[in-house]
This record gives C-alpha cells, structure tokens and sequence, in this order.
C-alpha cells in the first residue's frame, strides 16, 4: 500500500 | 491527468449541476433523497480536509471547492429552502448501518493511522455507499424521473471512469491505490442494476419504472 498524504484525485 | 480522470471529473461535475438545476428549476427536490446528499456533503468535507494541508493543482483545489460549494447548496434547497417538497417518507434507508461498517472499515484498513488520513479513508469508503438510500428511495417508489436518472447515470460512471483512470495510471506511472481502488469497483458494481434500467428503459424514451 502507498502511504497517504498525496492524495491528487478528486 | 489523462482523458479517463478528466472525463470522469466532467461526468461528476455535470451529475451535480444536473441535481442543483432540477431542484432550482422545478422548485422542488421530490425524488431525492435528502440522507444520500448528507452523506455526500459529509464525504467532501472529510476527503477535502487536505485543501489547507496540501496543495496539488489550481484545477485540484478549484474542483474541490466546487464540489464542496454546489454539496452544501444542494443540502440547503433540500432541507431548508424546498424543505416542504422532500419526499421524508420515503427516504427512510437507516443510514447508520452504512455509517457504522464504514467507520470501523476506515480504522482497520487504511495508509496510516493519522486523523487526516483516516477521514480521508473514511471518505472514500462513504463514497462507495452514499448512493444507496437514493437506490432504495427509486426501488421504493418504484420510478425515478427522466432528470433524476441522468443523474444517477452521470453520478455512476463517474467513477466507473475512475477506473480506467487506475488502470491507466498503473501501467503508464506504476500509481495504485488499493482503498481508492477497491471502494471505487464496489462503488461502480452498485450501480450496475440501475445502468442496465438506464440503458433500456430511460434511452429509449421510456420512463424509469421498476417492475412491480
């Protein structure tokens, strides 16, 4: 899993 | 960005411009379930919460407000404004058996046990299930209108656009993201009963009704 924190979508 | 993430944001875009106008233009939000909005309002707030913490794009943050602006104003004509149109009785889906699995999901599987990033997993989990007491308000009643159903149809594949979205960025940038993923499929599978009455009844000039 990637972690989170760069979520770009919407 | 590509045309599938674009498209897919276009088709979430005009899905809310379409319920805002319905509601503006016929003074009345009969047919709408007043829960799914509260759960979508409440999906913006929490997922969009990065908007002070995190910046992206212009198009990303302008988007986000849009959607949180046109959210809120979609509640207030339903419970405020045309309060005396909204069809109460029929939106009678109990929202806490959506809200309890999705709360304890969230703080199983998530990225990393932070409070933004909770919510933000929260949110997407939420999402995937928010369209659900309108699904059973149309089941209930048994017809939805022609306006309410390019709704639902615009609001579907939204995410179904999403898809190929994640498709794409897995093989062109190596980008997945297991819970955006897994919740967006579940999200999409929940609209298929409705696509296929889309496709054959409202397309076709017939009304959208339910067999009896």
């Amino acid at each position: 899993l990637r972690g989170g924190a760069g979520h770009d979508e919407l | 960005m590509n045309i599938f993430r674009l498209l897919g944001d276009v088709s979430h875009l005009l899905a809310i411009i379409i319920l805002l106008l319905k509601i503006w233009k016929t003074r009345s939000c009969a047919g709408i379930s007043g829960k799914s909005q509260l759960l979508f309002a409440l999906t913006y707030t929490t997922r969009y919460l990065d908007l002070v913490t995190n910046f992206v794009s212009v198009y990303n943050t302008f988007m986000k407000v849009v959607f949180l602006a046109a959210s809120y104003a979609t509640i207030w004509l339903i419970y405020m404004k045309f309060r005396a149109t909204y069809d109460q009785n029929h939106d009678t889906f109990r929202i806490e058996f959506l809200l309890l699995p999705v709360t304890i999901l969230s703080l199983v599987a998530n990225h990393e046990f932070t409070l933004i990033e909770i919510l933000w997993t929260w949110s997407i989990y939420l999402e995937a299930v928010a369209i659900l007491p309108q699904l059973f308000m149309v089941s209930k009643t048994g017809e939805a209108e022609s306006i309410t159903s390019h709704y639902l149809f615009a609001l579907g594949s939204y995410r179904g656009l999403y898809i190929l979205n994640w498709i794409y960025r897995y093989y062109m940038e190596s980008y997945y993201d297991l819970i955006a993923i897994f919740a967006g499929i579940l999200q999409t599978v929940l609209y298929c009963d409705f696509f296929y009455l889309y496709i054959t009844k409202v397309l076709r000039g017939q009304r959208l009704q339910l067999p009896a």
